[in-house]
């Protein structure tokens, strides 16, 4: 199952930020992607709050319903339990962080209903 | 040791119009 996170979540992973730095998974910060997206000219960072999160037919999936932007746009996605999303004020963190833990060995906060998460939009949609 | 991209972190929450 682990095979079908993608590789960058794993700890220790490294990763370059638009400035050319690079930096540990586990080290990021929200200042690093807000920075990053100013640099890149064409994504932009926009908040995403999470308003639910519901079981899947898929087993070890969720539902997980987005509230985007400053237009509030509603947008769903199915990701497995243990995937991880960026929150603003608390980091790493997932739908079952405990599994986020075993499988990637990184540490991981549960994602609750209400956190606001770390999303990218293209800034040429706006 | 394989470096990647910062955005490959941050779901895409692309707006899509539903209606």
């Amino acid at each position: 199952p682990s095979s079908a996170l993608p590789p960058y979540f794993m700890k220790g992973s490294i990763i370059q930020l638009a400035d050319g730095e690079l930096k540990r998974v586990e080290d990021l910060r929200a200042e690093d992607f807000l920075q990053s997206a100013d640099l890149s000219g064409e994504l932009k960072i926009d908040s995403s709050t999470v308003e639910r999160i519901d079981s899947s037919r898929t087993p070890d999936a969720v539902i997980i319903q987005f509230s985007v932007g400053e237009h509030k746009t509603q947008v769903c996605v199915e990701v497995l339990v243990e995937y991880p999303f960026f929150v603003f004020g608390q980091g790493w963190s997932s739908c079952c962080p405990h599994r986020t833990t075993q499988l990637l060995a990184l540490s991981c906060a549960r994602l609750s209903v209400g956190d606001v998460c770390i999303s990218l939009t293209l800034k040429s949609l706006r | 040791v394989p470096v990647f991209p910062w955005h490959s972190l941050v779901p895409f929450l692309a707006p899509t119009q539903s209606d």
